[in-house]
């Protein structure tokens, strides 16, 4: 897999998601 | 040739070898009703704390302490007496402590089972309702969504060491069924869980937010989500198929590997898990630990993959005993330990 198929990664993924989601 | 010693355990010893798999003991519980279930669980028997197997049948649960040799000896037995046993479950890291589900065909009670100080056995209510999903975590907790569409929860208990208290935290619903939850492993505050209509969700488990939902994909419907690691940025899921269709050639796979990226949500397949040629069946029960996933399939045959090396491993067919009806992973070695209707649980080393 790579990016093209699942695009951008992000290593910090679980604490974006925290911060964007609602609390 | 086979050794059968007395009951309570009736131990068989030989070099029977099935791929994998060896047999070192076998389990004979003398209740004539229904096996349901078969775990393991840590437990302070005679002042020591040991991993020990618990058993499940229709009305009752056993609690059996290793001996020498893989011999076994039951040492307490839970009894219930209106709503039969569903499953076992364990909270992996707890001592004294396991959860057992009760219902009919859907879960309606989860019990708490536990000693007390003088060795009496106790049980205790910890939910009743239309519980759909639960699973046992890490740190003495215990994930279950119950209720219909419009009054659907997902709650997280947290057990005290003596299994006498519960904190309880709602977590955020994704508004539909969900059908299993599981840990990510390398996140501790990290949960999945797969629902009815596809969707992969994730969980905060310390804040409780619903982080991302995500689609899978309807070529496998009702998928039911084992275990999921979280490495270099990505999520990699272990999925089984209890509605998968089986193509004749081919079978349908048992299990798939899935690699997610949680921030986009675009999923890319990795593996499928399918049996050898000439062998078919959809998933019954099944079990994923590190990188063995062990199933029960419809034809009564269990089947052991190893995630990593992508093909099946061992394959368990019926004995003059009749068919597996269910299937776990020991929580300390590696162990399969597999069940018959009729109270046989028959012990594997790996």
């Amino acid at each position: 897999c790579s990016e093209s198929d699942l695009g951008p990664i992000s290593l910090n993924w679980f604490e974006e998601l925290t911060s964007e989601a609602p609390p | 040739q086979a050794k059968v010693a007395e009951d309570p355990a009736e131990i068989w010893c030989d070099s029977l070898k099935l791929g994998n798999l060896q047999l070192v003991s076998k389990l004979k519980n003398p209740s004539d009703s229904c096996s349901v279930d078969v775990s393991t669980v840590w437990w302070e028997v005679t002042g020591c704390k040991e991993s020990c197997i618990i058993t499940a049948c229709e009305f009752t649960v056993s609690l059996w302490k290793s001996l020498d040799n893989w011999q076994w000896r039951k040492v307490y037995t839970w009894h219930f007496t209106e709503i039969p046993v569903l499953q076992i479950i364990p909270l992996w890291d707890a001592c004294n402590l396991v959860c057992v589900a009760l219902g009919h065909l859907e879960i309606r009670e989860i019990r708490l089972l536990f000693c007390s100080d003088d060795e009496c056995l106790k049980q205790s209510l910890v939910k009743s309702g239309n519980i759909k999903a639960v699973l046992g975590l890490r740190h003495k907790r215990l994930v279950c969504s119950n209720g219909t569409l419009h009054d659907h929860q997902v709650d997280l208990m947290t057990f005290s060491r003596s299994g006498r208290s519960k904190e309880k935290q709602t977590l955020m619903s994704p508004e539909e069924t969900i059908l299993a939850f599981a840990e990510v492993q390398g996140m501790q505050d990290a949960l999945l869980g797969t629902t009815l209509m596809s969707n992969i969700v994730i969980w905060n488990l310390k804040t409780g937010q619903l982080l991302k939902k995500m689609q899978i994909g309807n070529s496998y419907q009702a998928s039911i989500c084992h275990t999921a690691y979280s490495d270099m940025g990505l999520l990699f899921v272990v999925l089984s198929h209890p509605h998968g269709k089986e193509i004749e050639s081919m079978g349908s796979p048992v299990f798939r590997l899935i690699v997610i990226n949680p921030k986009t949500a675009l999923s890319v397949d990795i593996r499928p898990y399918s049996l050898p040629q000439g062998h078919t069946g959809r998933f019954l029960d099944g079990e994923v630990k590190d990188n063995l996933a062990a199933a029960v399939l419809t034809s009564g045959t269990i089947a052991v993959w190893d995630l990593f090396l992508g093909h099946c491993t061992a394959l368990l067919l019926p004995n003059s005993d009749g068919n597996w009806s269910f299937v776990k992973w020991s929580g300390t070695d590696s162990c399969l330990l597999a069940g018959q209707k009729n109270g046989s649980v028959f012990v594997y080393s790996y």
